[in-house]
């Protein structure tokens, strides 16, 4: 494994967005990985639509909650294509799912792996390099008063209430740590990402972890 | 309203006493730091209730070899 490794600096991850006022995360995270996913298998990195699957996944609950598994279940059951942002925009209240004819452009998602990583951060470490960014749920009890800096307290595993997207590590310092993009918007953190000790499984960060296969 | 305003005085002093806490283990330099954001005048049930919405699903254990611990 290389010390360091960022898909950002492959153009592969999105700039950070915002959920606002809407428990969204979990469709956040998944998008993300999915957009990722399809940019490094050579397509123009391209937003899509985190509102379609908040409106379409019916076993989540839209602005209420969700599980990011779940919404990959759902995605790769009924092979829905995720269609561009730009289509069916963000609006941050779970509306009526629209609806688009399979011939329509747009990602569908071949299959997904969830696994719990727990004690094996640097298993995780090559499925982030093989797969691409990765859907991961967390503890963020204490995200609420967080600034910037490598997490390392005060953030629980099996706890968990939170979906990110993990786009990379770095090991090269004297605290290795995961890179993680967080959906509250770019003045959040490290302008909208989160740095989270490698090791020990801080914030959960490894309990539950999904990679998309396009 | 000014109740309102009152309000969320109390949550963000609350706030400012919960980071003096978080900080206290910030020993390192590149240790987190807590402080003022766009959540500082939330509560905690508040920030819960609107930002930490999700679930996980119970993943199984991967099965690659063990390289830590």
């Amino acid at each position: 494994l290389p010390a360091k490794f960022d898909w950002r600096d492959k153009a592969a991850v999105a700039p950070v967005r915002n959920q606002q006022a809407c428990g969204s995360c979990w469709a956040f995270s998944v998008v993300g990985a999915v957009q990722s996913a399809h940019a490094i298998e050579g397509s123009q990195l391209e937003q899509l639509s985190v509102q379609q699957v908040l409106d379409c996944s019916i076993k989540n609950e839209g602005c209420n909650g969700g599980s990011p598994v779940r919404a990959l279940n759902w995605l790769k059951q009924t092979r829905v294509k995720l269609v561009p942002q730009s289509e069916y925009p963000y609006k941050a209240k779970t509306g009526i799912c629209h609806f688009f004819s399979q011939s329509h452009d747009g990602v569908a998602v071949k299959n997904f792996a969830a696994h719990d990583f727990g004690g094996q951060e640097e298993a995780m470490m090559g499925q982030l390099l093989e797969h691409g960014p990765l859907a991961a749920v967390v503890d963020a009890v204490s995200w609420q008063d967080y600034q910037g800096g490598i997490i390392q307290h005060h953030c629980s595993s099996q706890w968990s209430n939170h979906a990110v997207l993990v786009v990379g590590y770095d090991t090269t310092g004297d605290i290795p740590y995961w890179i993680v993009q967080n959906s509250w918007g770019p003045t959040w953190g490290n302008e909208g990402y989160v740095y989270i000790k490698i090791g020990g499984n801080i914030c959960g960060i490894a309990d539950s972890v999904a990679a998309v296969i396009l | 309203s000014s109740e309102e305003l009152n309000r969320r005085r109390v949550y963000f002093q609350d706030a400012r006493k919960r980071q003096a806490y978080l900080n206290s283990f910030s020993t390192a330099p590149q240790s987190a730091k807590y402080g003022i954001n766009q959540f500082s005048d939330l509560s905690q049930k508040e920030f819960r209730d609107l930002y930490l919405r999700a679930s996980a699903d119970r993943a199984p254990h991967f099965s690659g070899p063990k390289t830590e611990g």
